[in-house]
């Protein structure tokens, strides 16, 4: 242990554990996420590979040949509890993201949300065995966050009871999903629904993409990756264009609208319900803000502990870096942010759950609120936790740059949230109309 | 806000705008209002971010209405209102990290767990002020002399936390494994293991890399 280090734990006035149950909610579940970390860390077959000096090719090759294996260890142990989950990839995955995340992320989360009850029967079965891995494709080239712009068409045909999916343009292609490019052998594809003649607004339909058994592209499908990014480099982040594509009347998720067989259209309750992944998803990013933040924190104060530089005062040895004032106002209203965003992270998740559960009851009165404060929220955190892992960075002086330092991957991994499930100054301008419409 | 200012109450985190629309109909002049902020009491603090959100809303609020008189094109309007909007947001979004930041310490009944946890609230709050000075300024919320107490206040707050900060980081509780940082090890270890890791890069593979043979030795051959 290095003697720096040892000293600061010795002389700190407070015991970490209980803070660290404070942030787990309590002591048990302290208990049980060390127990599924444990799990993970003591597997030799998921023992830790480094995957800096690999091809991005390569790097996509192990990351999935370790989401593979993360199914099957997960089923093994038994693990279903979806924070569970999160605790066991997280420490597989080594801060980096992986091919199945959007698998898990949203296409589960969306079948369980929007599916009818038949639907749900007769997909989540194969989607939990991996038999369907799917993907959430909403974005398109030349669209993002304006959503009633996206131009993928899905058009009911009532002769044959089908819907007919097309991207009608370049722009329309859809772009970016993560495990969409080589992955995924479905998505749940956003598209204007047609049906007797008139356009119902955006529908999320489940479309095969790729053959079961051989994997290969269905007729009408182009699928593939989108080329190297800023981070990301374990994902196949693709594109999806469509050609004519024809998909049963079924394969429309229809918990909240439907399309009935000779084509009647029959409205949801809200048509924010179209985006209930989403708004699950932003909630959830409230709180990866704040991990990821105190995983840059951690990095920096630890190495500010260690690190000894210059002189402090005339004649005496290098001090250790945390003791300059400037390093402290660098690295401590950061220290104070990841915190005061755990907390926020933890009342976002429970507000999610506490009104989907009223949403689930058929009260939808808390919905426009949580549309608007998880819009704004995801937007506030990962802006600021964004800016603070580069700060961080650069309090670890020339080390920071390096590849080692874990920091340039924190950054280039959590850098996305700002734009993706909504770009944020759109998100910040959801918030506003909420609050100016209050 | 418009719902608050025609006197409907709203609900939820926005419930604030009731308690200011209420109070802008009070026949008190802002500028008469007292300044009742202490700068060390969280929940004081905690109310100057409302004030501040409140101020925020309405300033955005009554610069659409004004551009909607002016262009009578609401998304014209709503455009050249953008940049206020979004402050707004900001502003309301950072009310409520500072609340929920606030009320999460009732939850803490260790003593010392409490005062460390506190430390770092106040300074999330004040270090949150000291960055955006105009806003509290503007809405009325905090003096001048208040803004110098704030700056000298955070500095104060840096040398509480010095020596906790090694064990608050300790207590996100995250193994080496899931951190994958040499920087960050906890065991401290940094050199050794960054002069192993730097072994490791594919350049060190040979001790003379093939393109020196390719390109540098035929060009120093030619000079």
């Amino acid at each position: 242990m290095n003697p720096d280090l040892q000293r600061e734990r010795e002389t700190a006035c407070f015991n970490p554990e209980l803070i660290t149950n404070l942030l787990d909610g309590s002591t048990e579940r302290t208990r049980r996420r060390r127990e599924v970390e444990a799990l993970a860390l003591n597997d030799p077959e998921l023992a830790h590979e480094d995957l800096n000096f690999l091809s991005r090719s390569e790097r996509y090759e192990v990351a999935l040949r370790k989401s593979a294996l993360l199914f099957q260890k997960l089923k093994e142990h038994g693990i279903s509890d979806p924070d569970e989950i999160y605790q066991f990839k997280r420490v597989c995955s080594y801060n980096k993201p992986e091919p199945l995340a959007l698998h898990y992320g949203m296409f589960t989360p969306t079948l369980r949300g929007q599916c009818s009850p038949t639907q749900l029967k007769k997909w989540l079965p194969l989607a939990s065995e991996l038999q369907m891995i799917g993907t959430y494709a909403q974005t398109e080239l030349g669209h993002g966050t304006h959503i009633r712009a996206l131009e993928t068409t899905a058009t009911y045909d009532p002769s044959t009871q089908e819907f007919v999916l097309n991207s009608p343009t370049v722009t329309s292609i859809k772009w970016w999903p993560g495990g969409l490019g080589k992955t995924s052998n479905h998505a749940i594809v956003l598209a204007q629904l047609y049906t007797q003649g008139q356009c119902r607004g955006l529908h999320a339909f489940i479309v095969p993409i790729r053959e079961l058994g051989t994997h290969k592209p269905l007729p009408g499908i182009e699928v593939g990756d989108i080329g190297p990014k800023f981070g990301y480099d374990e994902v196949d982040n693709g594109f999806l264009k469509m050609d004519n594509v024809r998909i049963p009347r079924d394969n429309m998720l229809m918990k909240f609208a439907q399309v009935e067989p000779d084509g009647t259209y029959v409205k949801p309750p809200s048509d924010k319900l179209t985006y209930g992944t989403m708004v699950f998803i932003r909630s959830m990013i409230v709180g990866d803000s704040a991990q990821m933040l105190s995983k840059a924190c951690t990095i920096a104060v630890r190495y500010s502990a260690v690190r000894h530089q210059s002189e402090l005062r005339i004649g005496e040895p290098e001090p250790q870096i945390l003791d300059y004032q400037t390093q402290q106002y660098k690295l401590f209203p950061l220290l104070a942010t990841a915190y005061a965003f755990h907390f926020v992270g933890q009342y976002m998740k429970q507000t999610y759950l506490r009104i989907t559960g009223d949403i689930n009851l058929g009260d939808f009165s808390e919905l426009p609120e949580l549309h608007a404060q998880s819009a704004g929220l995801k937007a506030f955190t990962t802006w600021i936790a964004t800016a603070g892992i580069e700060e961080c960075r650069m309090a670890c002086g020339g080390h920071g740059y390096s590849r080692s330092s874990g920091l340039p991957d924190i950054y280039v991994t959590f850098t996305p949230t700002c734009t993706y499930e909504g770009e944020n100054t759109v998100m910040m301008l959801q918030t506003a109309r909420f609050l100016v419409k209050s | 806000y418009s719902q608050a200012s025609s006197g409907q109450r709203v609900a939820g985190m926005v419930s604030y705008l009731n308690d200011y629309s209420s109070r802008q109909i009070q026949p008190h002049p802002v500028a008469a209002r007292p300044t009742v902020v202490d700068i060390n009491d969280l929940s004081s603090l905690v109310e100057a971010y409302k004030l501040r959100a409140a101020r925020l809303v309405e300033a955005a609020a009554k610069n659409l209405q004004a551009e909607l008189q002016r262009r009578k094109n609401k998304d014209d309007a709503w455009n050249n209102t953008s940049v206020d909007l979004v402050r707004a947001s900001d502003a309301h979004c950072h009310y409520v990290v500072v609340k929920l930041f606030s009320a999460k310490l009732s939850e803490v009944t260790d003593t010392a767990v409490h005062s460390i946890l506190s430390t770092l609230a106040l300074m999330y709050a004040l270090h949150g002020i000291s960055k955006n000075t105009g806003d509290f300024l503007q809405a009325g919320v905090l003096t001048e002399p208040q803004i110098t107490q704030v700056n000298q206040r955070v500095k104060e707050l840096l040398a509480v936390i010095r020596p906790e900060a090694v064990a608050l980081v300790d207590a996100f509780d995250f193994k080496d494994q899931n951190l994958n940082s040499v920087l960050g090890r906890y065991d401290g270890n940094v050199y050794e293991t960054m002069f192993e890791w730097a072994k490791k890069s594919p350049l060190n593979k040979t001790q003379v890399h093939e393109s020196y043979y390719k390109y540098l030795k035929p060009l120093q051959s030619k000079l």
